[in-house]
């Protein structure tokens, strides 16, 4: 007979790590750092405070070559966390504050369990947190994780005086680590992050006792990421049901008003006339059947404004100028925001650059930078959207680019919700709204960067006479 | 200041549906019919009863040209299901009989509630289940999912008599679906999968109450897939530690053999003498640090068995010239399965074939036919690593095929645990083991092509004199 058995989350997540790119000691180091660092910039951004981050990997282990074992340390003078939720934030999955509809790197309530996680099923070691949000208290927390039961296991608990008001949050822990394989993409990843963050300190020690400093280039932050209403089109039977569940809204068109982004007065009557729904029917009394009804009318129903972009944050043509040309010097740069799109009712905004000339080698292939949400994606580039874009749906030839001439593109994309493929956040699906999105704006800048070629090819040809 | 919340696996599964392979309406009912065909298969093998599958695809509303609503029914002649276990089978996520180390389709306990959950938000339906293991009850369910708490709701539940002591089980309910986009894809999935299993009996009704018959073209099955003790190269420091708290053993000597496949007396003494632990040692009375010398020791000692395929179940030579020969009458094929091989603890074996001309049309780029513990992948080529190795590291050219010539490769592989990337079992990530072998396998059918395609071109250019 079958046994059948039910499992928690963190013992999922661990039996499939790979799923959360802790594939193996090289990918796992990328994986760590990387989720600490982009919690540590969402904690700074979320409250409009220039970050400043330190990250240190140091060898904890003596073998030669590598070692085996290494110690993990960011640091941060974000807003830091209260004292209740640190063994949760840590120590179980799908536990976070980045549930919400905003503009987040955050997303799943997964990234940092995950690291802590692999340190801790690779090392027996135990986690380190010292957090404090600016009051007169900081707290350490040592933890580990009960993976079957999906908690977290306090060890130590201890309160310190925080007469600085500091504010912030360091995290520390031991994990199996092959540093020197992924070095490469971990310095890749802090480049890359110093160009869409340029607004962030960066210092990361690496463990010959190296110095990276990242310094600003800038004070200028985005405006912190505001929280948004759903828009109608992303509502399917379950999300309306929750709503009506949570509603003090006694009429439909209150209810309408109330729980949609960008419905109004009118929008709301003509649509719940549309749908054959009275305005002033209570929507906790709404029958299965009219529910049914609503939910499709919202699919068909055309007057519904289109979602509201005000709350993300693109980076817009200054920063992305300014990062190509710190990245590679080119000759020409080309740079496009497309107009904010939606999928599923999620609104998102692409924003392309194509670069020629200057640094870029001639490789096989065109050199793609991918980022998301000011993220750099590094892994899985032939799975991503962009890749498929850049590679398969452009017709370079048609912009006077042959095999040979040297270019680079830089995608960017930004979103309540970034469509990614896996719980790793490392590519994206192959969504078609946003597909069309990367694809136009592409053609954009590939135009330009065709004027510019066959203008300098015809100025070589001048030459040659 | 934040909002903190806990996330259930089916609520945190219902917003990032998409990494599951439930992105939209036409990609949902694929998903859905392949993951209800795969428990039925699952079902019949585990017990080794030749599998009679029917499935029906029936429009639910009526407009022009394609309906919104479907209603699907899956009905098989498997193992059935107890009574209690059928509410959280179908109602709960992360729950099942196949959290082992066996090999069958279903890993994750996962793939029906997502069928299930994707149904209901669109359609508000409930989900129907008839179920008996052959005794004299057969068991109905009529169920809907608490999504936010992750557990069924029993809204009906019927007790019927079986005097026809049959055994297995129907599920049956409405969801949303592009079932005209899908259609070939689904039709594609059915004839793959009758190629390799082959001893099954499906039965298709679609929409339009078309029949698509596969008949089993032989009554010879795999024998029944057993569950084996993990390898001790899988073993990690919790994986460890779950074995010491549940274990019987007195000594670590009997710890050793009892816990892990293939470990006989003598590999025991010697890998405790190389560890430096008794074994006389009480596991229960390890000290930590002792525990994580063991878990290091075990990485380093390089006297242990290779994993143990005899619990394997791959298609073998004859299955798959005859798959290939039936899908595709080529004038030439070569099929090579590679030895046992593992990946962090786990065996697999991979089967390739490449064939030439006959059916297959000169297309661009090289037909590739994948396959994962007997299951067709039909989806994201792109990422997977048999595309990777097909396109990006087999040099062709170097065996005698050109751009133009028609040729397909099939890969099958054959695990206790897929290296799939994503919930939605539709690409396997490149692990290095898992490529090895399936670069080498390639290679080995290559040099049959080429000797073939040599001594084709010298008979045309002999016939051209
Ligand atoms: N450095 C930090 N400063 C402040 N809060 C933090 C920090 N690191 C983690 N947190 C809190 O802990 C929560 C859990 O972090 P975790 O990385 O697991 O999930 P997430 O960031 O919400 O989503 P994702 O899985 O996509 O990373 C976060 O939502 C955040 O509230
Ligand atoms: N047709 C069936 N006959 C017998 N048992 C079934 C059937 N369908 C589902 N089950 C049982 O329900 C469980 C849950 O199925 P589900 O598809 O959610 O998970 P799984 O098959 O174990 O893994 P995966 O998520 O990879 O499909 C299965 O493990 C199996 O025990
Ligand atoms: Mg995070
Ligand atoms: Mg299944």
């Amino acid at each position: 007979a079958e046994e059948f058995k039910e499992m928690s989350p963190s013992d999922f997540f661990y039996r499939n790590r790979d799923i959360a790119g802790f594939t193996n000691p090289s990918r796992a180091i990328y994986s760590t750092i990387r989720e600490l660092i982009e919690n540590s910039l969402d904690a700074c951004e979320i409250n409009g405070i220039l970050p400043d981050i330190y990250i240190r990997v140091s060898a904890e282990t003596e073998e030669t070559p590598d070692p085996t074992i290494y110690r993990v340390r960011v640091e941060d003078n974000g807003s830091g966390m209260p004292s209740e939720v640190i063994p949760s934030a840590f120590g179980q999955v799908l536990f976070g504050s980045k549930y919400k509809l905003r503009q987040t790197r955050g997303t799943f309530g997964l990234g940092v369990k995950m690291a802590v996680l692999y340190g801790q099923i690779t090392t027996h070691g135990q986690s380190r947190i010292l957090s404090s949000t600016g009051t007169s208290k900081m707290y350490e927390y040592t933890l580990m994780m009960d993976i079957q039961k999906n908690r977290p296991i306090v060890v130590k608990h201890k309160v310190h005086s925080n007469k600085a008001k500091w504010h912030g949050t360091v995290v520390e822990f031991t994990t199996e680590a092959d540093y020197t394989r992924a070095m490469a993409k971990i310095l890749d990843y802090l480049k890359q992050t110093a160009i869409v963050v340029p607004y962030a300190n960066l210092t990361f020690v690496d463990p010959r006792g190296r110095f990276y400093k990242f310094d600003r280039a800038t004070t200028l932050m985005p405006k912190p990421p505001t929280e948004t209403l759903p828009h109608p089109h992303g509502t399917d039977m379950e999300t309306f049901k929750r709503m009506i569940d949570s509603t003090s809204s006694r009429t439909m068109k209150d209810f309408m008003k109330r729980h949609f982004q960008r419905v109004g007065e009118a929008i709301a009557r003509r649509f719940l006339e549309f749908s054959g729904i009275s305005p002033k029917k209570n929507p906790r009394k709404l029958a299965q059947e009219e529910i049914v009804k609503l939910v499709n009318a919202i699919k068909n129903y055309d007057g519904f404004l289109s979602p509201d972009a005000g709350c993300l944050s693109p980076l817009g043509d200054e920063l992305l100028r300014t990062g190509i040309k710190k990245e590679l010097a080119p000759e020409f740069m080309s740079v496009y925001q497309r107009k904010p799109a939606a999928y599923s009712g999620f609104p998102f905004i692409v924003e392309v650059g194509v670069a020629y000339g200057g640094d870029i080698l001639k490789t096989d292939g065109i050199l793609l930078y991918r980022f998301a949400n000011r993220i750099p994606l590094l892994f899985d580039e032939a799975s991503d959207i962009s890749y498929k874009v850049t590679n398969e749906m452009m017709n370079w030839r048609h912009y006077k680019v042959l095999p040979d001439t040297p270019i680079a593109v830089f995608v960017h994309i930004c979103s309540l919700k970034i469509p990614y493929k896996t719980v790793g956040k490392e590519f994206i699906a192959d969504r078609p709204e946003v597909e069309h999105e990367v694809l136009n704006a592409m053609r954009e800048v590939a135009r330009h960067l065709a004027l510019f070629l066959s203008k300098k090819h015809h100025m070589e040809r001048e030459k040659k006479r």
